[in-house]
């Protein structure tokens, strides 16, 4: 029922589309599942809870919607040039990783086609490539303190290994060099053999 | 600095600092929350060794004992934003969890909101001084999301103007809360309130649990801790099973339904305000979904800048596993999924206090809509960011499995999330509801708002039918 729109997938507010449409066609596609569930003559409640797996993905593809629109409604809040050019490729991301995922709903609506779905497998590894120099400057931005992490893996400072030994070697069990478990057990178990 | 992760922060093509404005609200909120943290780094007294070295018993005390000190130091420090409060606590606390957290998160917030000014007044004070500290129970041992399900009942007695509150069943034996266990000496219960000989539905009530200065459970009150769980070690979750224990009719938060001392029943303007404390929650759990996710996605990309493994080209030095696009793969798509619930997150926030603003005002015409919107984006953000969270622990190898690497702790913590404030799957069909109502709206021509405004625009796109 729908003209297959044209989506440009390097456009964010094409793909904001995209996803629009293909929420509203998961929500008209439950609605009819139920529609055809009521017509067997089932009550309401019956052909609610046989049309629950095609509410969840509506609700699902709604809520996707709504995370891409928020996402590309952020970028014209954002003056800084370069720190522009960093989120819109990340939104650019996030929304093509979500087509890749769910290709399927994007395909059977005719929101895209076979071919646009390849490229937008490709583009995504093209972004991944983008996203690459900017990785950790990206997760430093986020400004954790190593307290809040809590992690010997997440250091800022990435001395990793060394501070790895340390907490090992504070853990209780190694307190006394031989744990009291050797006298009471094994060496009474030893000494038999 | 390790060299690796020294050239990878020289390569970045922006300013860090900016981003982290930006995620802040701007450099002065970014000033005043490193602010914060520095006095809880800075203070010896707030500093104790790895919980993950204690016995669980330990753990709890050591969480009390911090507990205690927060509320205090938050009061030495004056600071009394509720944002600052965030920040001073989330870095005390790292990414677990406090005994008192249902005693602000939930137990003030929901007197704050159900209560009558006559009630906040006798209420409220001793909460923020301590002297009462509560929780909030409304899951049962056999009863969670179906919150209509719950079979705790209250039952008016005119004659002596009391409720008398009872677990009628193993099954209706209150479950889960926070704090209830060890902690509580009273609990804000949701039960079913008979009056005149009908049943009016769910409403709140608050229950002393323990006496006062002994602690001791009260007459009729049998409760405690319902034992280790995957996580959230320091924490008393709790079992309250309620032997006939009576309370005056002053007790049920009467804001809006209220019990005349006849016995005469109120109806609130909305059944769904007595919920308004959980819209508040989910609201709030999706700016947690961010947190959560972000925090691991610092750990794993960091740690794969530092770690090295195998060979991309024969010869050549073991490359930075960041290098792999099987790694990028894993990693990148929930970095910017991160940053896309932080967005979201915020957006949640302001459209929680924007609505309930205007439901202050009588206008409760936009609940619907936060209602369906809380309950899908948080089921949709948190099963997102916890198989996120799991992928990142996994993407560091073995050493990921370590509890050195914070990342067991940040996912057990957050995914009770999927659970708890109403299961994922039920949300989702919730919200389900407001698009069945809101596409037949579009149907017939009703022109929509919000959210789902596009079920109007589209409808030209698609052939609408009969519902």
């Amino acid at each position: 029922a729908s003209q297959p729109m044209v989506v440009d997938i390097n456009d964010i507010s094409s793909l904001v589309e995209a996803y629009q449409l293909r929420a509203a066609n998961l929500v008209e596609a439950a609605a009819r599942n139920y529609r055809m569930e009521l017509g067997r003559r089932k009550n309401k409640e019956e052909a609610w809870n046989s049309t629950s797996i095609d509410l969840v993905r509506a609700s699902g593809a709604h809520c996707h919607y709504v995370v891409v629109k928020l996402f590309a409604a952020k970028l014209s809040e954002i003056t800084d040039t370069a720190i522009h050019d960093v989120l819109s490729t990340l939104c650019l991301m996030y929304a093509l990783y979500g087509i890749s995922k769910n290709s399927g709903d994007f395909l059977h609506a005719g929101i895209l086609n076979d071919l646009q779905i390849s490229h937008v497998h490709q583009r995504v590894k093209e972004l991944l490539a983008m996203i690459r120099p900017n990785a950790v400057a990206l997760v430093d931005a986020f400004d954790y303190p190593d307290a809040v992490l809590a992690s010997v893996l997440g250091r800022y400072d990435g001395n990793v290994y060394e501070h790895m030994f340390e907490w090992a070697k504070r853990s209780p069990l190694n307190k006394t060099e031989v744990h009291q478990s050797f006298y009471k057990y094994l060496k009474p178990l030893q000494s038999k053999l | 600095m390790n060299p690796e992760l020294r050239k990878e922060r020289e390569s970045a093509s922006f300013l860090t600092e900016g981003l982290t404005h930006i995620l802040d609200g701007g450099a002065e909120k970014t000033r005043r929350r490193r602010e914060i943290e520095a006095l809880v780094l800075n203070d010896p007294e707030l500093q104790h060794e790895d919980l993950n070295f204690l016995s669980r018993s330990e753990r709890y005390d050591v969480a009390v004992k911090k507990s205690a000190l927060m509320v205090r130091k938050i009061r030495e420090h004056a600071i009394s934003n509720p944002e600052e409060i965030m920040w001073f606590k989330r870095i005390c606390l790292e990414s677990r969890v406090e005994p008192l957290n249902l005693h602000f998160g939930m137990f003030i917030p929901t007197l704050e909101n159900q209560c009558t000014s006559e009630q906040k007044e006798k209420w409220l004070h001793p909460c923020y001084t301590q002297q009462i500290i509560g929780t909030y129970a409304q899951t049962e041992l056999g009863h969670g999301s179906f919150i209509r399900g719950l079979e705790t009942t209250a039952t008016y007695d005119p004659s002596t103007q009391e409720f008398v509150l009872n677990s009628p069943t193993v099954t209706s034996i209150k479950w889960w809360p926070g704090g209830l266990g060890k902690t509580s000496n009273h609990a804000i219960v949701l039960a079913q309130l008979y009056t005149q000989g009908q049943c009016k539905g769910l409403h709140a009530f608050i229950v002393p649990i323990r006496r006062m200065g002994t602690h001791e459970p009260l007459p009729g009150v049998v409760v405690g801790d319902i034992g280790p769980k995957f996580g959230y070690d320091e924490v008393d979750n709790g079992y309250l099973k309620l032997e006939n224990v009576r309370v005056p009719r002053e007790n049920m938060l009467m804001r809006y339904a209220k019990v005349m001392p006849d016995g005469t029943y109120m109806k609130p303007p909305s059944d769904k305000l007595t919920y308004g404390t959980m819209v508040f929650i989910r609201s709030m759990i999706v700016g947690d979904s961010a947190r959560a996710l972000s925090q691991a996605c610092t750990i794993a990309i960091r740690y794969s800048a530092v770690r090295h493994q195998s060979e991309l080209k024969p010869g050549d030095p073991e490359p930075q596993i960041l290098d792999y696009q099987t790694q990028q793969y894993k990693l990148f798509p929930l970095l910017v999924t991160a940053y896309a619930f932080r967005f979201v997150g915020n957006f949640m926030r302001e459209t929680y206090h924007r609505i309930t603003g205007d439901m202050n005002d009588g206008d409760y015409s936009q609940l619907p809509e936060l209602h369906a919107l809380s309950a899908g984006l948080k089921a949709f953000t948190s099963w997102v960011a916890s198989a996120g969270i799991e992928e990142c622990r996994m993407a560091c190898g073995g050493h990921g499995y370590s509890r050195s690497s914070g990342l067991p702790d940040i996912y057990v913590t957050f995914s009770p999330s999927c659970t708890y404030e109403g299961e994922n799957t039920v949300m989702m069909l919730q919200t389900a509801r407001y698009l069945f109502k809101s596409y037949t709206q579009a149907k017939s021509g009703q022109k929509l708002v919000g959210t789902v405004s596009y079920l109007n625009d589209l409808c030209s796109h698609i052939q609408p039918q009969q519902v």
